[in-house]
């Protein structure tokens, strides 16, 4: 039975989409069955999974308002391992309350999730920003989760929020694990962003932040301009490098 | 009669509480009556405005639920002509769903609103990542609407929803006018950020971009940490003065 691992931050831009992708695409690679689904309606992970042209946009949306079956939502990518759900045609619409409503209260996703788990080892959920009722609603189902941590002074102010309104969603659902804090967009050559990195280091406990910190680069943001994975796109470089080797780190909760 | 001017994007930390509290601060700085309220439970705006030592946390959440009189919430900052209304309590809860419901659906902040357009020349609105409750709630009763657009290729891919989404919600106000994007953390360093600029400025209507670009700079992040506007703290920076500029250009629409 797979395991599914929600990407959550209420702090908004902070690199989740590009941690789900790129994780994802990393899992894959090392020969996990892994499923990415997007429930954030800005639907940003159609611009960066490495889809083939002409895809179809019917995605998560489409299932649970029942005009698609599963299968029709669920497409392969450029990696045998790495099939992707997009938001689908939420992302076209300006008012969302009916699609939120749906992700806390239906009974689509848990089915979705169970269908998944059965045939993948791991199942990663990208999320919109914030702590509404689409993080609560898949964090009620998920058994991991990643809190992407961008090292910027106000990421930091917000930081004991987020973590109380994680440990309030990880108290609900007994399976529900925090891996940790990831830092991402770590700047070497910015003193605010490495004094964050150090304040976190010696003030969050040592088992709630990740190992792995990913640099600042300019990779990430050229891979969505190609509509790739940057693990993909550019594999030497130092924020690839990182989500590989937190690929590397992870990989045996999942197997 | 004052305007209410809100600050959004459905892309998350693309500068919606940086360009808040800087554009507050400018004009204030320019004489004008001004009034910053943070309606994001995320509560950021607290970290950047000025605020005096000790100040009171309690905030917007709190009048809405009714525990505190308006006159409690409006805090005094370094500058006189600029008062702030913070998030208040509800940036200490797991749970935004009661506090999403108040904003969006009940009679106190339409009458906030009125009393702080007959007090002041500019109401300035902060408001979470997302088209969700909140920013509906803000945007009926807004005049002006500005929408920052991060100078990077993802943000670029989802504008198009986001005009969607806006161009909705102007059309159910009559009284609601786009002021226009606004270009931020512009990298002149960078090829995909002045990819996007150059995009926006070819294939976006020119009425709809604003002139003024925020360049990307270390200095706002600093004013952060440091609890100020960034055109305060640093006012020679390049994204101070652009700041600066765009109240100079904006005024006349809230004198
Ligand atoms: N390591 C990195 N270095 C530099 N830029 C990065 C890095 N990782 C991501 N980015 C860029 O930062 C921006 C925000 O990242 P992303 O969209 O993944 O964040 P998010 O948390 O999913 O945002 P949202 O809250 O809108 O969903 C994107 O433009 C992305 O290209
Ligand atoms: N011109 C700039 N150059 C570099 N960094 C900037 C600039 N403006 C803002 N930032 C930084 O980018 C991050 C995001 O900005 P900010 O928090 O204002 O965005 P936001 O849209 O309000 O985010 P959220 O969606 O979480 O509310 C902050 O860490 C801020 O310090
Ligand atoms: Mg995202
Ligand atoms: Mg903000």
């Amino acid at each position: 039975m797979g395991k599914v691992l929600a990407i959550v931050s209420q702090k908004g831009g902070v690199g989740k989409t590009t941690t789900a992708v790129n994780l994802a695409a990393a899992f894959a690679r090392r020969g996990l069955k892994t499923l990415l689904v997007d429930t954030d309606p800005q639907g940003s992970v159609r611009y960066g999974a490495g889809l083939r042209k002409g895809h179809a946009t019917a995605g998560f949306s489409d299932y649970l308002d029942g005009t698609r079956p599963l299968r029709d939502v669920i497409l392969p990518t450029a990696l045998p391992w790495l099939r992707v759900i997009l938001a689908g045609s939420v992302s076209d619409s300006a008012d969302h309350t009916l699609y939120q409503r749906r992700v806390a209260d239906g009974t689509l996703l848990p089915e979705l999730l169970e269908t998944a788990r059965a045939r993948c080892h791991v199942v990663i959920v990208d999320t919109p920003p914030g702590l509404g009722p689409i993080v609560r609603g898949v964090l009620a189902l998920s058994q991991h989760v990643i809190v992407p941590l961008q090292a910027e002074p106000l990421a930091l102010q917000t930081t004991p929020q987020i973590l109380r309104g994680i440990q309030d969603l990880v108290s609900r659902n007994p399976e529900l694990t925090l891996d940790g804090l990831l830092l991402t967009m770590v700047d070497a050559h910015s003193p605010s962003s490495m004094r964050v990195v150090e304040y976190v280091r010696a003030h969050v406990p040592r088992h709630l932040v990740l190992d792995t910190m990913v640099p600042r680069s300019e990779a990430p943001s050229e891979a969505f301009a190609a509509g790739q994975p940057v693990v993909l796109r550019d594999p030497g470089d130092a924020a690839s490098q990182a989500y590989v080797n937190l690929a590397a780190q992870l990989a045996d909760r999942f197997q």
